[in-house]
């Protein structure tokens, strides 16, 4: 596990405990994943470990006719951190935007991370939602004929200043031992490590999924589950088969 | 008392997932979990492969498309169930990290599978739904059986995991973060003891 994702996992469990907000595994695609960008999800659904998505290139707006676009699609809205939070949690939590975060797991003595949440607002939905789909986008086909489903990012946990994290000690402690260098594990844990996250970095964030009805029409509803298809089904292309090779 | 049994109540809803899943790889014969424990041995440990094998068989899912594990005598064509139930399982071995994957096949090979899901469940039974970090006593008899070298593996597989296990008292440390990790590693556990019980 990296420490990026040790602190976006920690992160997500105190903003939001057992809920579904999903922490971010990759810091490379961190860009990938702001307000109205496309995922897909991957993995069977289940509560206890989450689902994993996927980046995808493209930005809902990327696959709409054009139109008018929110000058600012995004609302900090008024988030209730200082219940969610616990004791480890100090500074800023009256101010409803930030929160600053000490003692995280992976987080060095002296390091704090702010965080601040960015949602889609109503309006900037509204506004969007004026807009035909481009239903000939090659992206949108592709993911058709795939059978792919899409969500849309709807929701961020970001940082407001850049962080540097700081990990030692207890692995290189427990699991340096000298049983392991045949596995190869030695150095994978065997030492210290550092990561700086960028400011504006999304460590988490809250998905819907997009349902496309007739050839242009869309809509994102509230509720979904995992029989809904983005895509009205249509004919499927050729047997193919999986095979699972020895 | 109300506490107690909201903690059995959060594990037996994972316990019951996981049987759920179980009793699909079970339904393969005894060849097809054979072929299906040899094909998994061989991806531990390569996180890409096996998130790679997790596409193709979600996208045969979603397609309706054949899914066939290879294997001696004849090749077994694998019921929609399943797959989905494999799938399910490739995803929590994903979650885990190379390296506890790597100490999952070293395990099968040292035959300590039961002792480390006795463990990991006999943890989770205890504080599926504890929101505080704390030190808790480990029942000795958890880690009786293990010599040196499989209890150090043992430490390292779910300490991976987040949870420490002290083997002086012995205890361990209780992390509330490291439940989605546990969970996974539970998942993962219970389908390799599986299919070495049944190979």
């Amino acid at each position: 596990m990296t420490m990026f994702e040790n602190v976006t996992r920690a992160l997500a469990r105190q903003l939001n405990p057992r809920g579904d907000l999903t922490p971010l595994d990759s810091l490379i695609d961190f860009k990938r994943f702001h307000p109205f960008c496309l995922v897909l999800r991957k993995r069977k659904s289940t509560l206890f470990w989450g689902a994993r998505y996927v980046r995808t290139d493209y930005t809902l707006l990327d696959v709409l006719e054009p139109g008018s676009s929110p000058s600012d699609p995004t609302d900090t809205g008024n988030f209730g951190f200082k219940n969610m939070l616990d004791t480890r949690v100090e500074g800023d939590v009256d101010v409803p935007k930030t929160v600053k975060v000490k003692g995280t797991a992976g987080l060095s003595q002296n390091s704090t991370l702010e965080v601040q949440t960015l949602s889609v607002a109503p309006k900037a939905l509204e506004t969007v939602q004026e807009r035909k789909l481009a239903a000939d986008h090659p992206f949108l086909k592709e993911m058709q004929d795939q059978g792919e489903n899409l969500y849309v990012v709807m929701e961020v946990v970001e940082t407001v200043q850049e962080v540097t994290l700081e990990r030692a000690g207890k692995a290189e402690a427990c699991f340096s031992l000298p049983f392991f260098a045949p596995l190869g594990l030695q150095g994978s844990i065997n030492h210290k490590e550092a990561v700086t996250i960028p400011k504006g970095c999304v460590l988490a964030f809250r998905v819907r999924q997009l349902m496309v009805k007739g050839k242009d029409e869309w809509d994102i509803p509230h509720i979904c589950n995992d029989n809904m298809q983005t895509f009205p089904p249509g004919e499927k292309s050729g047997e193919e088969k999986v095979i699972l090779i020895q | 008392a109300s506490d107690v049994g909201d903690v059995h109540e959060g594990f037996r809803t994972l316990k019951e997932e996981v049987q759920r899943e179980t009793q699909q790889v079970e339904k393969l014969s005894r060849v097809g979990q054979s072929s299906l424990l040899s094909s998994l041995s061989k991806l531990l440990g390569k996180k890409k492969e096996l998130q790679d094998l997790e596409l193709a068989l979600e996208g045969a899912l979603d397609k309706g498309h054949e899914v066939t594990l290879e294997a001696l005598p004849k090749d077994v064509l694998l019921s929609k169930e399943a797959v989905g139930a494999i799938l399910y399982f490739v995803g929590a071995l994903t979650e885990l990290s190379e390296a506890q994957q790597k100490l999952l096949v070293k395990s099968m090979e040292k035959k300590i599978l039961p002792v480390q899901l006795k463990l990991v469940e006999s943890t989770m039974e205890q504080n599926f739904l504890l929101d505080k970090e704390g030190v808790f006593p480990l029942q000795p008899e958890l880690l009786s059986s293990l010599g040196d070298e499989e209890l150090t593996l043992t430490e390292a597989l779910v300490g991976l995991s987040g949870l420490e296990v002290q083997r002086s008292g012995p205890q361990y440390m209780w992390d509330p973060d490291t439940l989605p990790r546990l969970c996974a590693l539970y998942a993962g556990l219970s389908l390799l003891q599986q299919l070495t019980k049944a190979s």
